[in-house]
């Protein structure tokens, strides 16, 4: 319905497609561990990137955990929030729904990832995360402060122009849905698998918390 | 499974929890 992948599924039950991370989180009741949060960050951006390019959906902040849809074949896309349903007439203009900068959904990605890391811990507690981690968040909540400008748009025209000099400065400005991946992909030993190597986190991530669902079912 | 274990340590004001809770 949203335009952003397969048909929507419900909650947990044995044959959806999807499970949004709200889901995953009180199944478990317990946060995603880092490297759920990298795959989670990578795939994220990367339907977000493939969507702009295809200029199908308005830029919407990310609201909840609950938008984040993982899906069984380890996709992971952004649904409407309850108060964004509904897609606006393709004519409307910027004036027939709040729009956002990339800069901004990819600011309140960053804070509900760490939200998930977070997730059921004490106010007066704190998740000690790996530096690459913290860091790769820590640059996602403050894009927009990082330079002050919210560029837009560059991302295919520099495609396959960087150096070592703009890898080296990646990780000050993080302006783009590729920055992001690039930063998650280099967490990796090899960076070429990050494609598949996060695909598979979020399939596994997906298939586990169907398979604590049937079990807890079971139970019941 | 596919769980790991993360360390805890109090919150601190210069922590990225405190500048997360600052943007929310």
């Amino acid at each position: 319905a949203s335009g952003e992948g397969p048909p929507e599924a419900g909650a947990a039950g044995g044959t959806e497609d999807a499970l949004s991370l709200e889901e995953i989180l009180r199944l478990y009741n317990q946060p995603i561990n880092e490297e759920q949060a990298w795959a989670v960050c990578y795939q994220c951006c990367g339907s977000l990137r493939a969507a702009a390019a295809r200029r199908r959906q308005p830029r919407r902040r990310v609201r909840s955990a609950e938008q984040i849809r993982i899906w069984r074949d380890g996709a992971v896309t952004l649904a409407p929030a309850a108060g964004d349903e509904g897609e606006p007439p393709p004519t409307a203009g910027k004036l027939g729904y709040s729009q956002c900068t990339e800069t901004e959904v990819i600011e309140s990605l960053g804070i509900i990832i760490y939200k998930a890391l977070d997730y059921g811990l004490k106010e007066n507690e704190e998740r000690e995360l790996s530096p690459p981690l913290e860091q790769l968040i820590d640059h996602m909540a403050n894009t927009i402060e990082a330079d002050g400008s919210n560029d837009e748009g560059y991302e295919a025209a520099d495609e396959g122009l960087e150096d070592e000099e703009d890898e080296k400065r990646k990780i000050s400005a993080i302006r783009s849905y590729r920055d992001v991946m690039k930063l998650c992909a280099a967490h990796l030993p090899t960076e070429s698998e990050a494609p598949n190597h996060y695909q598979a986190v979020c399939r596994a991530l997906f298939a586990e918390t169907m398979e604590l669902h049937t079990f807890l079912t079971k139970i019941k | 499974k596919g769980k790991s274990l993360y360390k805890i340590k109090p919150r601190h004001d210069s922590g990225i929890k405190a500048k997360i809770s600052m943007k929310t």
